[in-house]
This record gives C-alpha cells, structure tokens and sequence, in this order.
C-alpha cells in the first residue's frame, strides 16, 4: 500500500458517497447513467470473483464487499424508489458494445485463459470504458448539476491515482500488472474532456455547461 | 513469485 493507492480507493469511496448523497438530497436520479451504474455492477461482480476462495485480506474484502453493495444499491434506488426522475429517453449509450468489445479485449489479452482470469481482464476493459454512457448523457443534457460532476471527477480520478501507484510499484517492487496499467491509461484518456471541463469550469466555481 | 499472481489492487 502506498499513498496514491490509498488515495485513490479513498476517491472511490468518495465518488460513491457523492453519488449517493446527490440522490438522497435532491430526491432524484436526474443526470445518473443508469447504464454506466449497471455496468459498474457488472464490472465488480467479475472482478471480485476471488472473494469466493480468498485469500481474504481485510482492507480488500471490505472495499470489495463495499463497492459491490453499493453499486447495486444505487442500481436499487434508480430503479425502485427514484425510477420518474431517471432521463431513460437520453440515457440510451448503446452498452452491448462495450460489454462485447471487453469480452473480446478480454480473451486476447489475459494472466492465463481460466474463467477467473478471463473475467478480471473483463472487468478492467469494461470498467476503462463503463463511464460512457455517463459521459454521453451529459453531452446529450449539455450541462450538470455540480455534485453529480464532483461524483465523476472522483471516480475518474480513482483510476488516474492508481497509475502513480503502479509507477511506484514498479519501480519499489519490481511489479507490474500490464492489462490493469494498460485499461488504467485508457481509462484516464476517456475521461481527459471532462477533467479538462471540471478543471477549468467547475473548481473556478462556473457550472458544468459543454459548449453547444 | 507467487505474490505476483495474485490480484492485490481493486
């Protein structure tokens, strides 16, 4: 554990406290990717497939038990108790593909060709890409409510700290996990636009607006 | 080594 990973499982804890609190005080979903949150479930439940048989460290299981139950959760809330306010009509990213090119991402590039490890590497492409669908609504509203743009910048920047962490990893520890640096960086790329945006609008204190 | 085949992150 160093300190960029540690800040960035934090960031992620954040995105989800963000999230949920977005929901709760504005009573609504308005603006969430329902899609992008359902594939976020998805990409948990295939990669944290080794809490079936350990090994069980502690900080890990909570974190993953964690994201799991929270992003079903809020799969829960937008499909139950906030169901009008979710932009079905706008939130319509067509996910089969990336949940295909993932799969196929997937069997080329794995540790080993075994169900596990062929999920792993699905959940680490599908998740560099999971974010679309959320991105992709915000492009079709032009504009979002600033804590739903702090909840993405947070969970963005979960990804973009791992990559310190894998530079430190590899150069204190000799360790290097290819597929997850490689998703990481991609993941980082997808969301350049919108931290460009949050950077430049949001922290000066200016709403999220694209322009049109 | 055997550390290295398992998946620490998340």
């Amino acid at each position: 554990m160093n300190i960029f990973r540690l800040l960035g499982d934090l960031s992620h804890l954040a995105s989800i406290f963000i999230l949920l609190h977005k929901i709760r005080t504005t009573k609504s979903c308005a603006g969430i990717s329902f899609r992008s949150q359902a594939l976020y479930v998805l990409v948990y439940l295939t990669r944290y497939l080794d809490l079936l048989w350990g090994p069980w460290l502690l900080y890990n299981t909570v974190m993953k038990l964690f994201f799991i139950g929270s992003s079903v959760y809020v799969l829960y809330l937008m499909k139950f108790d906030y169901k009008p306010s979710h932009d079905m009509g706008l939130d319509n990213f067509k996910v089969e593909y990336l949940i295909g090119g993932s799969f196929v991402m997937a069997l080329l590039f794995n540790l080993a060709f075994t169900f596990d490890e062929v999920m792993w590497s699905f959940s680490l492409w599908l998740e560099s890409v999971a974010i679309l669908p959320q991105l992709f609504l915000l492009q079709r509203t032009g504009e979002a409510e600033t804590i739903t743009t702090h909840y993405i910048f947070a969970l963005g920047a979960y990804r973009a700290l791992y990559i310190p962490n894998w530079l430190y990893r590899w150069v204190m520890e000799g360790r290097v996990e290819f597929i997850a640096v490689f998703a990481g960086i991609i993941q980082t790329i997808v969301y350049a636009d919108f931290f460009y945006v949050y950077f430049t609008k949001v922290i000066q204190g200016q709403k999220f607006e694209l322009p049109a | 080594d055997e550390l290295a085949d398992v998946h620490d992150e998340l």
